[in-house]
């Protein structure tokens, strides 16, 4: 464990409990993609099959935990919940999750470590985390604002995945033979489709004015 | 097992 990781582990933590916060205090999920966040349900699912056939550690069982259920009660609360459902808006959020899942699967199936289920699912759930953001950006161009939690979330989502990355170049500067290139590739598309999103948000920042995304 | 190395991260 390494400085980068753990402060990209609690960044990622950050991002969902500030979703889970907005959404259960003001008990809105307004401009929040379910799409997306049902994407990152199956992410977490697909991704941590072995979680309790793998011991890692105790920091990396109770993690695993922690986002498979912030991220399942993210998905009940917009799609169950009697007052937040309402909030949602289903008709602006229409990315089809089957253009994102049918590409990564196949992906999955030719490019992985080895073709077993477990490693299948788990470089499946790689890929597809690298594009779950997608229908949540599609939702902000379209709703053209994004309330400052939203902006929040995406921006730790984002910064997640930057301390990753300097979490793997890390590693392979200090552990020898440590090359995972299917998790490095797929880390940095996901850091990529975040830049232009960081762009207008420092943007908005440093003016100091309402986060706009152009059309 | 190889998979523990490989997949410590989250």
């Amino acid at each position: 464990m390494n400085i980068f990781r753990l402060a990209g582990d609690m960044t990622h933590l950050m991002s969902v409990i500030v979703l889970l916060l907005k959404i259960h205090t003001i008990k809105s999920c307004a401009g929040i993609s379910l799409k997306t966040q049902e994407l990152y349900a199956l992410v977490f699912a697909t991704r941590y099959l072995d979680i309790f056939t793998d011991f890692i550690s105790l920091y990396n069982t109770i993690m695993k935990l922690i986002f498979l259920a912030s991220s399942f009660s993210i998905v009940w609360y917009m799609r169950q919940h009697k007052i937040v459902r309402r909030s949602y808006d289903k008709d602006q959020d229409t990315f089809r999750h089957l253009f994102l899942i049918l590409p990564c699967l196949l992906l999955a199936l030719f490019i992985n470590e080895k073709f077993t289920f477990k490693e299948v699912m788990w470089t499946f759930s790689l890929f597809l985390e690298a594009v779950a953001i997608l229908p949540q950006l599609v939702l902000l161009q379209r709703t053209r604002n994004i309330d400052n939690l939203t902006g929040q979330y995406v921006f730790l989502l984002g910064a997640y995945r930057a301390l990753y990355i300097l979490n793997w170049i890390y590693r392979y500067f200090t552990e020898p033979h440590y090359v995972h290139w299917i998790t490095w590739i797929s880390g940095l598309v996901q850091t990529l489709l975040y830049a232009d999103f960081f762009y207008y948000y420092f943007n908005s920042w440093k003016n100091n004015v309402k986060l706009q995304l152009p059309a | 097992s190889r998979r523990e190395i490989s997949k410590d991260e989250l």
